[in-house]
């Protein structure tokens, strides 16, 4: 995503 | 995955572990933030709405799906069982939701990486967990006699937070382009809040006394 943002953490 | 993120998801569970059965146990949910409890709720929903979306890992749906599972059970237990919702210290619990909801929704509207609802929801909800554990820390201030047990949760759910601190610096020396600015500044507030309750957690296990927060 934009930003380098993760969403793999909880 | 690296250790420092798996000792630090097993920490919140085991926290939220430790409240579980200290409720249940004890079938008393006294010096326990209903509010917490409710901001957690919102956390978890906003930022878990990709179990729909967006499959990473079947740990990490497991883990989501646990949770938020067990975050509504404390809060139905505290609302709805007829016995623990007699024991919540309702007059002591008075923080205000909106002190904490409002602003961390305007925050997330202004600062995200993505001006889309999947995105903004879970930009707010990292910036409210940073601070969800506010009403819980006033309740136990005011709460003279601290139970161990409800000491230790918020002793486990702040070493995860240093867990994750520890994760994302081995994470940054270790993946090349790896950056989530606003988690890592949400991540150190929120590892700020508790250093106080550290202080006197570590003072008090120290000299074998129990716990107790000063006005």
């Amino acid at each position: 995503t934009a930003g380098g943002e993760h969403h793999d953490e909880l | 995955m690296n250790l420092f993120r798996l000792l630090g998801d097993m920490t919140h569970l085991l926290s939220i572990i430790v409240l579980l059965l200290k409720i249940n146990a004890t079938r008393s949910c006294r010096g326990v933030s209903l509010k917490t409890q409710e901001l957690y709720a919102i956390v978890f929903v906003c930022r878990y709405l990709d179990l729909f979306t967006n499959f990473i890992s079947l740990y990490n749906t497991v883990m989501k799906v646990i949770f938020l599972g067990s975050t509504f059970t404390i809060i139905y237990w505290m609302r709805f069982h007829k016995v623990i919702r007699v024991t919540y210290d309702r007059d002591q619990d008075t923080f205000r939701y909106q002190f904490l909801i409002i602003p961390c929704l305007l925050l997330s509207l202004i600062l995200n990486s993505e001006f889309t609802v999947m995105e903004v929801l879970w930009t707010f909800s990292i910036y409210l967990e940073a601070v969800a554990i506010l009403p819980q820390l006033v309740l136990l201030q005011r709460t003279n006699n601290i139970d161990n047990l409800t000491g230790n949760y918020i002793f486990l759910l702040g070493s995860y937070r240093a867990l994750y601190i520890l994760n994302w610096i081995y994470r940054f020396l270790t993946e090349p382009n790896y950056r989530q600015y606003l988690v890592w500044i949400s991540g150190i507030v929120q590892t700020i809040v508790y250093i106080d309750f550290f202080y006197y957690y570590i003072r008090s296990w120290k000299n074998n006394e129990k716990l107790s927060l000063p006005a």
